[in-house]
């Protein structure tokens, strides 16, 4: 019997201010995400294990706890901190699947991967031009003229070309039954800084961006608590008004209400490069054979306590988006309000592929068992999201 | 089966040269966190008994998490039950 593919889909920094979870200020406009949570498991109350790119996603990726992994930092590689544990498309690689990754799916660089962690692929990695006019520090955000990205493609609308090109590649093999795929497609946005076409601002006109509810820092909060959101510091833009980071010391109320306004943007750009990904699986026939997750690598603060980026524990930095499409199970859509995690991931998609399901590591000591679970399979909400 | 109760998450941080861990546990109500100091190599360890600030919100009166509950005594027996 064939197995089902597996898209594959992180975007980076987003947190759940998607339509369907209503919880954006205006509401976002995402149709394309909105639409795949209509036929997922739609986990609305999902909580990543630390509230950074790299410990993050050597979390959900292993499906292990930083304590775990010992990667709290961009810097340290899983494999050298500690264990050579197995990961979600390694796991498939070894299954017989054709892995492929692109983008930002492990936080690159040799150090805090050994560039993109090799041998969970089957291929060479792919990743983007990342034009130096669309990185640099000048500015925290900027709406790129059509014009100007149809000269130089914006890296995300480049890795969603590629997705496509990957999907018509693979995807008669994976339709004869011959061979499926495991596609990793990792946007670099929402991220700083919040570059996306201009045609995005479109959607949140000025008068709709409102500040956020809790502008102020929690009473009685620890110092430590706090961090001084060095991420958005660095630009020139932000660094010429002279803030400190300091708590109850955030930016003019301008600036905050264009940094939200540049950030739904943001979001909505992704989710059109996400919609077209999801339209070539659908015009290949892949639909109905294709597990599809999505999910955002932690939350962010968007002014919220007057704080900004993550690296924090709170709410705003620790709940990001997640959904899983399962053919056949999850078609009508399912929402649960339950609490899971990131690390459930791994366990999710090995069960739904119809693998054995992956045994609990030991609570003692896991830095030898190169495969086992922290986490716990969501499939269960599946049959009984409440 | 019983679905989990709680989701776990952390964050380091530096402080005079000494590393903290910032330990956090979310329920359906409450997000109570701790920030411990932090053993890296070789025992990736908390000495939960050196504490420097703990985080108690309420997400039944205060969704956006403006009170810090953690030291009111009304909220004494929910945070030794979260500890």
């Amino acid at each position: 019997k064939s197995r089902k593919n597996i898209l594959f889909l992180v975007a980076d920094d987003m947190r759940p201010d998607l339509g369907v979870y209503r919880s954006g200020d205006p509401v976002i406009h995402t149709p394309n995400l909105d639409a795949l949570a209509g036929k997922s498991l739609l986990l609305k109350k999902a909580y990543v294990q630390q509230a950074y790119c790299s410990p993050s996603r050597t979390s959900l990726l292993t499906g292990r706890r930083p304590d775990t992994t010992h990667v709290y930092d961009l810097i340290h590689y899983f494999r050298k901190s500690g264990g050579n544990f197995t990961t979600i498309p390694q796991y498939f690689k070894d299954r017989g699947y054709n892995s492929i990754g692109m983008g930002k799916i492990f936080h690159p660089g040799q150090k805090a991967s050994d560039f993109d962690d090799p041998i969970s692929w089957s291929r060479p990695y792919f990743h983007p031009d990342e034009n130096e006019a669309y990185r640099g520090r000048s500015h925290s955000w900027r709406a790129v003229s059509k014009d100007e990205y149809n000269d130089k493609p914006l890296p995300d609308i480049q890795l969603a070309n590629k997705a496509i090109e990957v999907l018509r590649q693979v995807g008669p093999a994976a339709k004869r039954g011959e061979q499926p795929f495991f596609l990793a497609v990792g946007f670099y946005k929402p991220h700083l800084p919040f570059v996306f076409p201009e045609e995005f601002l479109s959607l949140y006109p000025p008068e709709n961006i409102n500040l956020p509810k809790n502008g102020y820092i929690p009473a009685h909060m620890p110092p430590i608590a706090w961090s001084k959101y060095w991420e958005l510091l660095i630009y020139k833009d932000i660094s010429e008004l002279q803030v400190s980071g300091q708590p109850n010391t955030s930016l003019p109320r301008d600036v905050v209400r264009s940094l939200r306004r540049a950030y739904y943007s943001s979001i909505s750009y992704i989710d059109n490069e996400v919609g077209r990904v999801l339209q070539e699986l659908k015009m290949l026939g892949l639909e109905d054979n294709t597990i599809v997750s999505f999910l955002g690598d932690h939350g962010w603060q968007l002014g919220e306590h007057g704080e900004w980026c993550k690296h924090t524990n709170f709410e705003d930095a620790l709940h990001a988006p997640m959904m899983i499409h399962v053919p056949g199970i999850t078609d009508r859509g399912i929402i649960t309000e339950r609490l899971t995690e990131f690390v459930d991931l791994f366990p999710t998609l090995v069960e739904s592929a119809g693998f054995t399901p992956l045994s609990l590591c030991s609570e003692v000591n896991s830095t030898q068992t190169i495969l086992c679970r922290e986490g716990t399979s969501l499939m269960p909400l599946m049959k009984n999201p409440t | 089966r019983k679905w989990k109760s709680a989701a776990f998450s952390q964050y380091p941080r530096y402080l005079n040269g000494l590393l903290v861990m910032g330990y956090s546990v979310r329920n359906e109500r409450f997000r109570y966190t701790e920030w411990v100091q932090f053993n890296r190599k070789p025992s990736f360890k908390p000495k939960w008994n050196i504490l420097y600030g703990a985080e108690l919100y309420d997400h039944t009166t205060d969704p956006g998490e403006n009170y810090n509950r953690a030291n009111e005594p009304e909220y004494h027996d929910h945070r030794v039950t979260l500890m």
